[in-house]
Order: structure tokens, then C-alpha cells, then sequence
């Protein structure tokens, strides 16, 4: 045995690389597995269910990866700026690989491009995207996933893969979790210049009635709609309908509002709308009574936006961006977003093939959730990262950061943001049909 | 990449495109 120990000769070989990545991707699937049955998720559906990752192996494997690191790297490299004689050769292959159309570019000379990035989050020439005059267009070149109207508070990913619409907008997450920044973009806080017309950033003038797309705009939104008037448009509508039976409230959040314009008078016998409850109970009532536009005061505290209008229903569209496609998105409508919340989350690949594998894709990944109003009710847009595009930008929102290194990040959670200070007539950021709103960019 | 519209609209709304459409920036998705 001795002379066998120190005769034999030892020959080390090297494990394929390949091998060492599946045994750890697997290791790493298996704790995430784990993890996910035990909940440590905090992604919660309609019903207060955890949403957790599922289906089939491969798709554990994908969650074993680190998509986040990999999609940030991925950026990084695609930010290098590169040769100048290189450019339009790379940019010319890749176009001819996923099929874009340079003629459609606002800048025709591919030298100008300093990455591929920048090529990528490149503009389009002036009237290269006609807007149709119809009520809703497509905010962004792709391929529709699927769309239709929603049924029992669930959107169809794909045909048959569901996620809850709670989770997506984050309707019923747990309070605990709630990371609430509250920073309105001060960039935004534009300025009123006439009782029917107003100037965003650029100086533009919107007209109200082309933005809200309702004759009632000019008369019925009063002017210098405020805090101060939304609390006297509850006192008078509760005061008309001879409310009885509410519970008045104490000390509560809005009270600073009464305490501050109001007499003591007036508040005779007027409850005020304390919790989040009573309000978007009140604000259900008011949207079945036909109203109109309701006060910001109450859209914000509705619960779940379920005030949904009488005779109306909630219908979605899934558009899927491909890598070769134009990756600014513009608004799909006339609306006005009140606010955003900010998902972070995985970066998970979208495409067609991911999507309709893996269950709540749509609600794993991190995205932002811009929620408003146009002239139907209530109206968000959603635009969801994917690995190779994680970063997701809005012009109206400087503060607004995805894609970002965490040390510690609780799944479910959000930040929250408002823009009532855009326009304090119509308590948000108004967009007209085909503005350009934002984009993707590399990694 | 992927965009995710929800919105309320009248019960008579309906949409233009179908799943697997190729659609533009300002095409129009649907109607009422």
C-alpha cells in the first residue's frame, strides 16, 4: 500500500466548465424551490394567496440564474462606446438579425451611435408612427400577447396562464411591505397659464377637453382644483344625498385639510372621509351615480380601483417588445397618470415562449405601474422588464431608478410615487394619444 | 420587453387586433 501510495502517479483533470455551472444552477434552483415553498415570497393575489414561481424544471433553472446581475452586466457592455469604423458594420448586422428598419431612424449616420445602446433607445423620424384618431392605439411596436376583458379580477398572461390583477398593481400587498417614497417629480409642477389650457415641460400647450377627450371638462373640472375643493366636493355630495349611518370620524390624515379652510360651522353634522375604507366606499357609490370624474382625494384611497362605472368593464392588452423593435413607448391614449408604483422584482425573459411557461411572469418581474384616468375611468399602463432590457425609463419621472444594485430587497413591495403636482387642475401627469412617454434600454 | 395595459371601458369596446398581431406605435388597438 505504501509503495503503491507513492508509485502511482496522479493525473488531474479538469472538471468541463459546463458541468460546474449545471451542478450550481441546480443547488441554486433547489434553495429557491425551497424558499418558494415556504413562502418567503411576499407577492400576494386577490384572495391573499403568496404568488410564487412555477412550472416546469427548466423554469427553476432560469430562476437559479442571477438574471439581475447578468441583465445590469449586460447593460454595462452594451454602454462601452465602440469604434467608430466599427459601427456601422455592428449595426448593420444587427439590424439584419432582428429585422430593423434603419430608414425609419431620425438619425440615418450609424457613426453618430455611440454603443449599442444608444442604438437601441434610438428616435424615429417625425410622422414615422401615424396616430390613429380612435380611443385607444398601441402604445409601442411589437406583437399583441393577448388582450380581452377581465374576468373575476385575473388577467390572461396567455391563453390559459393567469395572473391576479391585485398582485400586478400591487392592490393587495402587505402593508408591511410597503415602501412608499412619495416624491413627485418637482421638474413636473407646471404651471396653469389659462382656465382651459396648460404647458407641460416643453411649453406645449394642451387643451383639457383634447386631454380628458370630454365636453365636461371645460365646465364641470372647476378651476384650481385642489385638495381644499375635493374635500368640499365630498362635504357637498354627502350633505345632498342626506347620508345617515356614517360613522364621523376622529383625528384623521385629512383633517389638517378641514382644519386649515373650513369653520366649525360648516362641519356641522359632516363626517369626514377618515379611512381608506369609507372613502372608496363613498367613491363607488359616487362612480355608480354617474359623477363624473371623481376628486384625486377619492381615486387614490379607492380600494382596488373597484369603482368601476355602471355599464363598464376591465379589459387589458399584453404587447410584447422584440429586440429588434422600436423600444420607446408612447401613451396609448389621452389619460392622466395620478401616480406610479414601482415593482421591484426578477428579469425574467418575456418572450412568447417564457410567457406562456411561467405562470405570473408578468407579476414576478419588476416593473412600473402608472395609474390613472381617462374619460372611461380608471386607466395603467404597465411596462414590465425583461432580462437583456431591465432598465425601464419615463421621461415624466426623473427620480424614477430601475434595474439598481439592492442589498436587501422584499419581494411584493413597491415604491409609490405622485404626480398630482404635474397639473394640480387635473391632479396628475397628462398625456395625449401618441406622446412619447418612455422606453426600455440595454441591460 | 412587454407593456401590460389595463383600463376600464364601456361593455361595447372591443378590440381591433388579435393575439399574435404585429402592431405600430399609434395603430389603432381598439374601439368603441
Amino acid at each position: 500500500i505504501s509503495n503503491a501510495w507513492k508509485t502511482t502517479p496522479i493525473k488531474w483533470y479538469p472538471i468541463p466548465a459546463l458541468l460546474g455551472a449545471i451542478v450550481l444552477v441546480g443547488i441554486q434552483a433547489r434553495r429557491n424551490y425551497v424558499a418558494d415553498r415556504q413562502g418567503r415570497g411576499k407577492i400576494v393575489d386577490e384572495n391573499g394567496k403568496v404568488v410564487t414561481m412555477s412550472g416546469p424544471w427548466t423554469v427553476y433553472v432560469l430562476g437559479a440564474l442571477p438574471l439581475n446581475t447578468i441583465s445590469r452586466i449586460w447593460g454595462w457592455a452594451n454602454n462601452l462606446t465602440l469604434p467608430v469604423w466599427f459601427r456601422p458594420f455592428g449595426f448593420r448586422l444587427y439590424s439584419r438579425i432582428f429585422g430593423c428598419n434603419l430608414d425609419e431612424m431620425k438619425d440615418e449616420d450609424l457613426t453618430h451611435y455611440r454603443s449599442l445602446g444608444e442604438f437601441f433607445y434610438r428616435e424615429l423620424k417625425d410622422n414615422a408612427r401615424p396616430i390613429a384618431d380612435a380611443p385607444l392605439v398601441s402604445p409601442a411596436d411589437g406583437k399583441v400577447l393577448h388582450c380581452g376583458s377581465i374576468q373575476g379580477r385575473r388577467v390572461e398572461q396567455v391563453k390559459g396562464v393567469t395572473y391576479s390583477l391585485d398582485a400586478l398593481l400591487g392592490l393587495t400587498s402587505d402593508p408591511q411591505g410597503i415602501e412608499t417614497s412619495a416624491k413627485p417629480d418637482s421638474d413636473s409642477d407646471h404651471q396653469i397659464t389659462d382656465d382651459r389650457q396648460f404647458a407641460n415641460v416643453n411649453g406645449i400647450e394642451y387643451s383639457l377637453e383634447r386631454l380628458i377627450g370630454d365636453e365636461r371638462a371645460g365646465s364641470q373640472i372647476p378651476r384650481g382644483w385642489t385638495k381644499l375643493v375635493s374635500y368640499r366636493w365630498w362635504k357637498s355630495w354627502v350633505r345632498s344625498e342626506n347620508k345617515t349611518g356614517i360613522p364621523a370620524g376622529g383625528k384623521g390624515k385629512h383633517d389638517s385639510i378641514r382644519d386649515a379652510h373650513e369653520t366649525d360651522d360648516e362641519d356641522a353634522g359632516v363626517p369626514t372621509p377618515d379611512t381608506p375604507e369609507m372613502i372608496g366606499k363613498y367613491a363607488n357609490v359616487a362612480y355608480e351615480m354617474g359623477s363624473g370624474a371623481l376628486p384625486p382625494i377619492l381615486q387614490r384611497h379607492s380600494p382596488g380601483h373597484e369603482g368601476i362605472g355602471s355599464g363598464n368593464k376591465l379589459f387589458f392588452c399584453v404587447i410584447y417588445l422584440a429586440p429588434g423593435d422600436y423600444h420607446r413607448f408612447h401613451s396609448p391614449t389621452s389619460w392622466v397618470v395620478e401616480r406610479r408604483r414601482h415593482f421591484r422584482g426578477e428579469l425574467y425573459s418575456v418572450s412568447p415562449y417564457v410567457a406562456s411557461r411561467l405562470p405570473n411572469l408578468f407579476v414576478l418581474n419588476e416593473r412600473v405601474a402608472l395609474l390613472g384616468r381617462w374619460r372611461h375611468g380608471f386607466f395603467s399602463m404597465i411596462p414590465v422588464g425583461a432580462t437583456n432590457v431591465g432598465s425601464i425609463r419615463i421621461n415624466f419621472d426623473k427620480a424614477l431608478r430601475t434595474n439598481v444594485r439592492q442589498q436587501r430587497r422584499l419581494a411584493g413591495t413597491y415604491s409609490e410615487a405622485s404626480y398630482s403636482l404635474a397639473s394640480k387642475l387635473l391632479g396628475g401627469q397628462p398625456l395625449q394619444s401618441g406622446e412619447e412617454m418612455g422606453g426600455f434600454l440595454l441591460g | 420587453s412587454t407593456i401590460v395595459l389595463v383600463f376600464e371601458a364601456p361593455e361595447e369596446f372591443d378590440f381591433v387586433c388579435k393575439p399574435g398581431q404585429k402592431v405600430r406605435v399609434g395603430e389603432t388597438l381598439g374601439d368603441i
